[in-house]
């Protein structure tokens, strides 16, 4: 099964 | 402070629909420029982020930023006694404890009005770096929606690829596979129906279902959708609205097998 990546592991918190 | 009058409360009241299941309490938040959203869900898979440009109210004021804490469910509930074709106002102070939102119907002898307590919410605020997608593609609103909810059935994941024969949405589960074709296609009459496929590089990414099917209640919002994909980035999906203003999301892809 694919793993659910995170969306802060693309955008940076401001 | 704030006033903004919306022609039609359809806007809102769609705005909120779509965007209910992924979050439940969000600021609003107001400057010169129009009305802003963004918050992910508790996952933190998903992210809406939601502009309405002053161009798209009329008329439009607001002084200074104001952050409009606002939980959803109760404002839907406030929004479920505007008509869709009432004109709407919402009005604030510059440091609100409520926001005060007015409904007038189109003969204008209908003033509905009402007060919803505002809270604090303090939340986290993501850079969305510029991307140059390699792949983008604009179909009807509805098709994406009527793709994500018949592979919905089948699996929880869907790989969307776009190469030069394409787009393709696949997807297997315990039942069996599914796979769903898109070619370019141009109706001249009936813009709405189009499908266009830019693709600067070949794309191959797995999402998940539940959340592309919650991108989809934005549906009524626009009928065109464009998909925004670069291998190893978050989808993009927006909804164009009037005036530029937008409400997008971002999913994270899955990844391995």
């Amino acid at each position: 099964t694919p793993i659910q990546n995170d969306l802060s592991e693309f955008f940076v918190m401001v | 402070m704030l006033e903004a009058r919306l022609e039609q409360a359809a806007l809102l009241k769609k705005v909120v629909d779509a965007i209910k299941e992924l979050v439940q309490e969000c600021n609003f938040d107001c400057n010169d420029s129009g009305i802003g959203l963004q918050a992910m869900d508790n996952s933190h898979v998903a992210l809406v982020s939601m502009f309405l440009k002053s161009e798209s109210f009329s008329p439009f004021r607001c002084d200074r930023n104001i952050a409009l804490g606002i939980n959803l469910n109760a404002l839907q509930k406030v929004l479920r006694a505007a008509q869709n074709e009432d004109i709407l106002t919402l009005k604030a102070e510059d440091a609100p404890d409520v926001v005060n939102l007015v409904f007038e119907n189109a003969t204008a002898d209908r003033i509905s009005e009402y007060d919803l307590k505002l809270m604090d919410i303090d939340q986290e605020h993501l850079g969305i770096p510029d991307t140059d997608y390699a792949a983008q593609i604009s179909m009807p609103s509805s098709e994406f929606q009527r793709i994500t909810r018949d592979l919905s059935a089948i699996s929880e994941s869907v790989t969307i690829e776009c190469n030069k024969e394409g787009v393709s949405f696949a997807c297997e589960g315990d039942i069996g596979k599914g796979n769903i074709k898109l070619r370019q296609y141009t109706n001249v009459d009936k813009p709405a129906e189009n499908v266009e496929v830019n693709m600067t590089e070949p794309v191959a990414l797995t999402f998940a279902l539940k959340y592309l099917g919650n991108f989809c209640k934005a549906s009524g919002l626009s009928e065109q959708v464009r998909l925004c994909l670069s291998n190893e980035v978050p989808l993009m999906v927006e909804y164009a609205l009037a005036n530029n203003s937008y409400i997008r999301f971002y999913l994270a892809p899955k990844i391995g097998d």
